[in-house]
């Protein structure tokens, strides 16, 4: 593996980490959208189905995959929980959690059956996962919007999980280049992918690293 | 190839 590969993996594992830990420690769901969550349980749903054929790539990656497919779960029920523990902050987040994902759903279920490799269920499943994938934080920022302010551990689940689609794209072209392999769906999803968080980069940098940096002293 | 590709990645 080359070194954008294993820091995109890592930049993904810290976010999800990173998200688990904010809603475990300070107790409350504020900020966050369960529906870019509900989202991201389809998007590994649908990718790893390859799991199922028992012809594993490596320890790491089912692991890895098995972590991603449990912990997008887990973040669910930890926000369904907060029904009943966090009345409140639950009516809230379902408020300003407004964007609408019937587009999404029917235009990434569209792209898949036109974009994919082959027309088979397990082709369009993991064509269609890429292509959500690609637009599966428009509810999170769309709320982030919204609400204008926003806690700080929630900005850096966003950063940490833009980051990791980021550093795929010097990775597909490192990999075209040793190994002579590329995945267009992919690297095409890539892209869109970075390109819905680029806004959200440029915001990132101006308040967060700049911030830090006039903090130093 | 594509296929290699697509399974070892997440």
């Amino acid at each position: 593996m080359n070194p954008f590969r294993i820091l995109g993996d890592l930049s993904h594992l810290a976010s999800i980490l990173v998200l688990i830990f904010n809603i475990k420690s300070t107790n409350t769901i504020e900020g966050i959208s369960i529906k870019t969550q509900v989202l991201y349980v389809l998007v590994f749903l649908t990718r790893y189905l390859d799991l199922f054929s028992f012809r594993l790539v490596s320890f790491y990656n089912t692991i890895m995959k098995l972590f991603f497919i449990s912990s997008s779960i887990y973040v669910v029920v930890l926000l369904q929980r907060s029904k009943t523990t966090q009345a409140v902050a639950y009516k809230t987040m379902l408020l300003t959690d407004t964007f609408k994902v019937q587009y999404i759903l029917l235009g990434t279920l569209i792209a898949a059956f036109v974009i994919n490799h082959k027309f088979t269920f397990v082709e369009i499943a993991w064509s269609f996962s890429v292509w959500l994938e690609s637009v599966a934080i428009l509810p999170q920022l769309f709320m982030l919007s919204k609400s204008g302010k926003s806690k700080s551990l929630t900005v850096h689940y966003i950063f940490a999980l833009g980051l990791y689609r980021t550093l795929y794209i010097p990775n597909w072209i490192w990999r075209y280049h040793t190994e002579g392999v590329i995945d267009k769906i992919a690297l095409a999803a890539g892209i869109i992918q970075t390109l819905v968080y680029s806004d959200f980069f440029y915001l990132y940098y101006k308040k967060v690293i700049k911030r830090s940096a006039l903090n130093l002293p | 190839l594509a296929h290699n590709l697509k399974h070892d990645e997440l």
